[in-house]
């Protein structure tokens, strides 16, 4: 598929991950929202790049940033954290 | 089945255009 366009494989990985992630932390449900919470702000933050393109060149959350808020939310959940590493763009 | 909220379907979208992302960064 083009690169413009997501995938139906990515898509599928994307529901049964979150699925696996909300199941994993059901006694947990905290988790499970900070996890939403931190894909939510760096959505929200790169969105704000794009609409101030050419302003002060701010990058908003980088990848690494992500991984290491989401490593530390999935401590002991190795499996957890190694397949968002592959969602990643340059993990 | 999956029971998902609006919250959980745009968790599912970010992650997807992850995928993307790292997709295009690949090729």
């Amino acid at each position: 598929p083009p690169a413009s366009e997501t995938s139906p494989v990515e898509f599928d990985s994307a529901i049964s991950y979150v699925n696996k992630i909300k199941n994993r932390f059901l006694d947990h449900p905290e988790i499970y929202r900070a996890f939403l919470e931190i894909l939510h702000t760096y959505q929200k933050e790169q969105l704000e790049v794009k609409e101030s393109r050419g302003g002060r060149g701010s990058s908003g959350m980088t990848e690494d940033e992500v991984f290491s808020k989401v490593a530390s939310l999935f401590k002991g959940q190795e499996d957890l954290l190694a397949e968002f590493g592959q969602f990643l763009p340059d993990a | 089945s999956y029971d998902f909220t609006p919250l959980d379907s745009s968790a599912v979208y970010v992650l997807s255009s992850m995928a993307r992302l790292r997709r295009a960064s690949l090729s």
